[in-house]
């Protein structure tokens, strides 16, 4: 028996909204602590992993770990049918589920709907816990705007950390360009800009990735890079209350 | 010219 309610439904629209583009079925797996996910891209250059905690609904029960296998273009097609401010409920009864079933709950309403599950055999992958030498928090439109207005120079944007700040920066066909976003200490925590430096890195990345993933920046006004020397970088959004939501992207290197 | 490997090249199947 499993049953999980958002008292806040938006928000999980916003997080199928924001992996949609990037990943096709997932395996959702719930248990005791909570729900989670984590799916790659069709080319296996990008890892999506979502972790929402049992303490951060409104409801939350689960008595065996589940594996729930789901198309995200159908889960959308059951979402559409949902109101922004609607409580949303996923619950299923049998241990072995074949079928989700989603309850809409608005103050005039309530919708009953069930989603088909299949089977997905995909491979997990281990993300081992790392420590980061470069870690930036900045305001997420800020970096998705960077990522969209470089992305129409070059397909590969650079980013280079430094005690000062960050820097993207692209070298393209037509010309090149840099943006050095400055650290700032506003007391508005949306607008901060934060670096802890102990390396600095100079990694480049294909930003269509980014572009495809910048919907999750309605999720949260930061977001976190956290960034090694030739590893996959981290764009990590924090769910308020609820967990985080995760792209791992691996970096184009030089051969 | 650079390459773009997977992340499979990162991190390994559990």
């Amino acid at each position: 028996m499993f049953e999980a309610k958002f008292e806040d439904g938006g928000l999980f629209k916003k997080i199928v909204e924001a992996i949609k583009e990037l990943v096709k079925n997932v395996n959702l797996e719930a248990n005791g602590t909570g729900i989670s996910l984590q799916a790659m891209d069709t080319s296996h250059v990008a890892l999506v992993a979502l972790q929402l905690n049992e303490k951060g609904f409104k409801k939350y029960r689960c008595e065996k770990s589940l594996t729930m296998g789901l198309s995200i273009e159908n889960l959308q097609k059951i979402l559409k049918c949902s109101g922004n401010d609607d409580q949303i409920t996923l619950r299923t009864q049998d241990e072995e589920p074949t079928t989700l079933s989603f309850t809409f709950e608005s103050k005039n309403r309530i919708s009953e709907f069930q989603l088909n599950l299949m089977s997905l055999d995909q491979e997990q992958l281990g993300v081992p816990d790392t420590e980061y030498s470069s870690v930036v928090r900045m305001p997420s439109n800020e970096f998705t705007k960077i990522c969209r207005e470089l992305g129409n120079i070059n397909e590969a944007i650079g980013i280079e950390t430094s005690k000062e700040g960050i820097k993207f920066y692209v070298k393209g066909d037509i010309g090149e360009g840099q943006v050095s976003v400055k650290i700032n200490d506003t007391e508005k925590p949306e607008e901060r800009v934060e670096c802890e430096v102990d390396e600095p890195v100079n990694l480049s990345f294909a930003v269509r990735y980014f572009n495809l993933f910048n919907k999750a920046s309605a999720l949260s006004s930061q977001v976190i890079l956290s960034m090694s020397q030739d590893q996959p970088l981290v764009i990590e959004y924090i769910i308020e209350e609820m967990g985080s939501l995760k792209l791992y992207l691996a970096p184009k290197i030089n051969d | 010219n650079t390459q773009q490997p997977t992340i499979n090249r990162f991190y390994d199947n559990q």
